[in-house]
Formats: structure tokens, C-alpha cells, sequence
């Protein structure tokens, strides 16, 4: 039979609640069975085979947002990139508040001493309660250096410190921690544009908890429109998160996931992996 | 955006001269997807407009009340019904020693909260004293450190000391020592997932046997929110809930699951980062603020 509009109508009614119930945004979800209804509107399936076409129609739709022509973004090949050009690679991490940027920094550093890549980290987050001595003591068990302030101080100008550290010792990666922030308040969005205008990163990286629901696409929508999210990672994948987070980061950022965090230790971030994730989420 | 769709669900109910079964329909619909962007549980959303549904058309209607005001009415009561009602929350008792265990997942908001509770009892004239259990996040002590000093308020931490319950032992027997009216203990951040750390917290609860475990949820979790929260009230008695970063962008459904999951009423909500950050919960003004 032909499928059209009335026949698709209940399965994919099931499937956006299956997308739904696994975090994906409501509006994400309707978005991507829209898309996979029209896509496949007409075509011609066995009687007892529609919910399997209709299931790989959105397999499909599922992979062509995670899968953007950006996959074949390696972090590692940019630094040694970069690394030629005997500039440091800047990498601005930013989140809301508790998405594990500070810890997600930890392990990149961690991931690129393995690969033999210096860093140092700019302790940006100049605002929180024990946000300083958290950073140094992560930084001090991997062995990288940090370039601090005086709480209270300007968190643009720590970044340019690190930046010019980074320059005069010939080290290959910056990283940036900021503080979490909401992105209802605009003096602290104010803010983290000031810190990218003045460090002029490589890389905006966006961390976002993948516990979170809805909200994930308020926040990765509100980072990406006032600052621009060149990618972005997904945390407490450990948590048995259904990872519904990440389609609606990659959606509406159009960039690439590039890691997971899956634990607090550091190494406990994995690349992400698209086909795997597909399975996770239609599973 | 979600704020916005409920709002414009409701103003669409106003405007309908009437409401027949077709009308409610789509009303139904429109307030399922809105509760959904709000995180609500899946299972609870569909319960819920099962109810609407059946009581809509069954229900005899003061005269007077439209019959769009009253699925309006019915809308609100339903959600504020789901957050345990308008129920009275457990006071502390003066006069003896109050502990508090303050239980949750990874950056959910415990230790600021903490900070927070410290200096909402103080200023209530109770005598506070907190111990620092966190042994796994590093700078978790000084971060307590630096939100208490402010206050005044005494801290019991080891940061050297790598077992939990030691330490928790510890602080328990220095305050009662120092005649403090209520200790609030901090602890890690933990998940359904790692049974060992939600073993530990079960072990704590029972070595230290608090007058109230408080369990902290993050506004923005989602769909999770009902097996985690199930997770923490089968380990520990959780007493009362506390919804963090309201300030922000997410409506907070996710607590409503996880009122559903401990049969624990929200006690307070977090809303920004400073010390005096903290309200008391309105159940209607909540749904108000979920309903747009
Ligand atoms: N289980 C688990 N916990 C994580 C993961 N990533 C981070 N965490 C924990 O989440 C908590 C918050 O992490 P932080 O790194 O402090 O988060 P943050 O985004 O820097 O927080 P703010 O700077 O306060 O906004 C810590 O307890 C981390 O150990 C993860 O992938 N899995
Ligand atoms: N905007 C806002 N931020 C909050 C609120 N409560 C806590 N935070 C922030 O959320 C982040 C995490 O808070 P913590 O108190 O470190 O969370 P935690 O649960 O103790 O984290 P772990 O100990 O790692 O599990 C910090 O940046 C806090 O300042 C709130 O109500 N509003
Ligand atoms: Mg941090
Ligand atoms: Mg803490």
C-alpha cells in the first residue's frame, strides 16, 4: 500500500513519544517526524512492514542531523593544525550551572596529554564559590598547568593571560572555564560575549547535561544565537540518560557532538557516536 | 517559548464561545505538548488529561462558571493536586538537635543550597552547623568554606579523608558537642546508576538518622527525573524536595515527577545563585509560573 498522511498519522504519534520520553525537545521531536512524514509520503510498502519503513525513514532523518558533513571534525587533527602555525588553539567551554564544564576540562586535558598535546587552562570562573581551588586541584592530578586571579576579577582578562602564557612557552591548547550562567541573565551573557571578544577563541565549546530535558534546547539556542556554538559535549551520559540532549543540541546548533561524559574520572569521556546513539534512542 | 504556548493554549480557551467535545480535543492536546516541553513525565501528562478529559463533561459545574473557565480550573487544580496539594510542611523542632541530610545528583545545586538553608535557619534564630561529606568532588570543602565564612556559620569537613561516613560520623558527634540547633550535612553527588554510592547514602541515612533527608533536584531535569528521584527515595526516606535554578529558562516539570516518585512535598525552590536565593514553594504560584 501507498503511505500517506492518515495511515503514518498513529505511528508516528508513537514515535515522537518514544523521541520525547528519551529527552528529546517536543518541538524537536514533532520537527524530525514532520520531516521524515514528508520524506516518505508516497512511497510504496508491504502490508505488515509500515512501522519498520516508518522507524527507518526516521533512522535515517535521526542520522542526517547527527551526522552533519562536520563529523569529520577531529578536535585532535585541528590543534596539530593549528600547531603549525605557532599559535595556541583556544577552546571557550561554556554551560549553564552544574553541567560538568570544569570536569569535562579536566579530562580534555587529560585526552590531550595522551596525545602528547601541551595545555594549559585559564581558570575563568572567577565568581564561584570554590570554582578556583576545584579547577587547580583537577589540574594539579593531571599535571597541566593554570593561569589564575583574585576572585572577583576579570574573567576575559585571566583567558588572556593564559593566551599569552600559552604564547611565550610555546604550548599548544588554551582552555577557557567559565562560570555557569543562565541564560535569562543577560549581564552574565554580556559577559561571556566580552570573554570571546577578547580571547577570540578557535573552538566555543557547549556543555550541556544530558539529564536535561527540555531545556537544552532553550540553552544551546541562547549560546548559539548571542555567541555561536562551534560544538558541543554532552555530560552524565552515566546516569542511563537516554541522550535525547544531544539531537536537540545538534538541531539547532547544526554542529557536531564531539565527546560524552560518561563518569567523573579522566577518563571518562568517549567520542560520540552517532550510529550508536541512533540505536540508544529508537532502541 | 513553552510559557508561551500555554499561555496562547489558554487565551485560545478563552476566546471559544463554548467548549464541546471536539474543542476539547484540541485543548487537550495543545495542554498535553505544553506540559511535555515543561518536562513533565510522559505517564503523568497522559494521567493527567486522562482526568481533565473524564471530569470536563461529568462534573456538574457551579452556575455561573463557563464551562472553558472551569477545564481552566480544572487544568490548575489537577497539577497543584499533583504537587502534594497545598499540604503543610514538617517544621523543624526547636529545642533539640535537628539534622538534615541533603541528598541529590551530580551539580544539582546541594552544596549552594546548603549555603542557602544555613543562612535561611540562622536568620530564623536556629543555630547552625554544617559538615562537608562531599569526598569526591574536588575543592567541595572549600567551596563550603567560602559560602559559610560569610555567614558565620561553623563547618566540619576532612578534606584528607576519603571515607564518607567517618567524617559524617565525626561532625555529627563535634556539633552535638558545640550545641548547634541543627546540622546540615553535604554530600556527593550521585546517580540511580552507581549503586555503590547510592549503598553509601543508605548506609549514612541509617548510621546518622536525620529528622529530614532533602532530596535536590536540577529545575532542568527532564524525562529522568521520575527513576532517579525513585532511585533516591528507595535508598533513603526522603522527606522534602528542593527545585533548584527556577531563575533560569526551565520550567521545572521534572519536580512534579519527582513528587510523583518520593511522595515528598517541594519545600523550597532555588532561584539564583546568591545566599538568600531561596523561597519558599508556592504550589499554585508554581503551576502559575508552568502555565505560563
Ligand atoms: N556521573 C557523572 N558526573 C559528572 C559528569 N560530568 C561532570 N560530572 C559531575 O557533575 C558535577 C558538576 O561538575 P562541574 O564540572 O563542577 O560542573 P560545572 O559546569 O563546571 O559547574 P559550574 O561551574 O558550577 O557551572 C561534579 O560532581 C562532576 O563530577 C559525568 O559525565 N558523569
Ligand atoms: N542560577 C542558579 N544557579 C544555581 C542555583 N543553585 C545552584 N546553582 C549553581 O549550580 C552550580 C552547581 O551547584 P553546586 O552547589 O556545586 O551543586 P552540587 O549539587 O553541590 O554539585 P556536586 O557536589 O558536584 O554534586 C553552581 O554553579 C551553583 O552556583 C540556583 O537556584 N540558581
Ligand atoms: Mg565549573
Ligand atoms: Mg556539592
Amino acid at each position: 500500500r501507498t503511505l500517506n498522511e492518515s495511515n503514518m498519522e498513529k505511528t508516528f504519534e508513537e514515535l515522537e513519544m518514544t523521541l520525547i520520553r528519551n529527552d528529546v525537545a517536543v518541538d524537536v521531536a514533532s520537527e524530525i517526524c514532520e520531516i521524515t512524514k514528508r520524506n516518505i509520503v508516497g512511497e510504496k510498502v508491504g502490508i505488515f512492514s509500515l512501522k519498520k519503513s516508518l522507524l527507518d525513514a526516521l533512522r535515517v532523518a535521526i542520522q542526517e542531523i547527527l551526522s552533519m558533513d562536520d563529523i569529520s571534525f577531529s578536535l585532535l587533527d585541528r590543534i596539530q593544525e593549528k600547531k603549525k602555525t605557532n599559535q595556541p588553539y583556544v577552546i571557550l567551554v561554556l554551560g549553564v550551572n552544574g553541567t560538568g564544564k570544569t570536569t569535562t576540562i579536566a579530562r580534555l586535558c587529560k585526552l590531550f596529554k595522551d596525545h602528547k598535546i601541551s595545555t594549559i587552562v585559564a581558570a575563568s570562573d572567577t565568581f564561584r564559590a570554590g570554582a578556583i581551588e576545584q579547577l587547580s586541584i583537577h589540574m594539579e592530578n593531571v599535571g597541566i598547568r593554570v593561569v589564575k586571579g583574585q576572585y572577583n576579577s576579570d574573567p576575559a582578562s585571566v583567558g588572556y593571560d593564559a593566551i599569552d602564557s600559552a604564547m611565550a612557552k610555546g604550548i599548544d591548547v588554551v582552555i577557557i572555564d567559565t562560570a555557569g550562567r543562565q541564560i535569562t541573565n543577560k549581564n552574565l551573557m554580556e559577559e561571556l560575549k566580552k570573554i570571546k571578544r577578547v580571547n577570540n577563541p578557535d573552538l566555543t565549546l557547549f556543555v550541556g547535561d544530558s539529564l536535561a530535558g527540555n531545556d537544552v534546547l532553550n540553552q544551546a539556542e541562547a549560546f548559539n544565537s548571542s555567541l555561536g556554538i562551534d560544538a558541543s559535549i554532552i555530560t552524565k551520559v552515566d546516569a542511563d540518560a537516554k541522550g535525547g540532549a544531544a539531537l536537540s543540541i545538534a538541531h539547532i546548533t547544526k554542529r557536531p557532538i564531539l565527546y560524552i561524559g560518561i563518569g567523573q574520572g579522566y577518563d571518562d569521556l568517549k567520542p560520540f557516536d552517532p550510529e550508536w546513539f541512533v540505536e540508544k534512542l529508537l532502541g | 517559548k513553552f510559557g508561551k504556548s500555554l499561555d496562547n493554549m489558554i487565551r485560545k480557551i478563552r476566546k471559544l464561545p463554548r467548549i464541546d467535545k471536539d474543542a476539547l480535543k484540541l485543548v487537550i492536546q495543545d495542554f498535553q505538548r505544553a506540559l511535555l516541553s515543561a518536562d513533565v513525565n510522559v505517564e503523568i501528562c497522559l494521567a493527567v488529561t486522562e482526568n481533565i478529559k473524564k471530569k470536563a463533561f461529568n462534573e456538574k459545574i457551579a452556575t455561573g462558571i463557563a464551562r472553558k473557565d472551569f477545564v481552566i480550573k480544572l487544568i490548575h487544580d489537577e497539577l497543584v493536586t499533583l504537587l502534594g496539594g497545598n499540604q503543610n510542611v514538617r517544621k523543624l523542632k526547636s529545642n533539640r538537635l535537628n539534622i538534615i541530610l541533603m541528598v541529590g545528583i551530580q551539580g544539582s545545586g546541594k552544596t549552594t543550597t546548603v549555603g542557602k538553608l544555613s543562612h535561611y535557619y540562622r536568620s530564623k534564630g536556629f543555630k547552625v552547623g554544617v559538615v562537608s561529606a562531599d569526598t569526591w568532588r574536588p575543592g567541595a570543602y572549600q567551596q563550603l568554606d567560602q559560602l559559610l565564612t560569610p555567614l558565620r556559620v561553623p563547618l566540619f569537613g576532612e578534606p584528607e579523608e576519603k571515607n564518607a561516613l567517618k567524617i559524617v560520623k565525626k561532625g555529627i558527634r563535634h556539633f552535638t558537642n558545640e550545641n548547634v540547633d541543627i546540622i546540615i550535612v553535604d554530600t556527593a553527588g550521585r546517580h540511580k546508576e552507581e549503586k555503590n554510592l547510592m549503598n553509601e547514602v543508605q548506609k549514612m541515612e541509617k548510621m546518622i538518622k536525620p529528622d529530614e533527608v532533602i532530596l535536590v533536584i536540577d529545575g532542568t531535569l527532564g524525562q529522568q527525573a521520575y527513576s532517579q528521584a525513585k532511585a533516591f527515595s528507595e535508598a533513603t526516606h526522603v522527606g522534602s524536595i528542593i527545585v533548584t535554578k527556577l531563575d533560569g529558562s526551565a520550567k521545572g516539570g521534572g519536580a512534579l515527577s519527582a513528587v510523583a516518585a518520593t511522595n515528598a512535598p517541594i519545600k523550597f525552590i532555588g532561584v539564583g545563585e546568591r545566599i538568600e536565593a531561596l523561597e519558599d514553594f508556592i504550589p499554585s504560584k508554581f503551576v502559575g509560573n508552568l502555565l505560563g
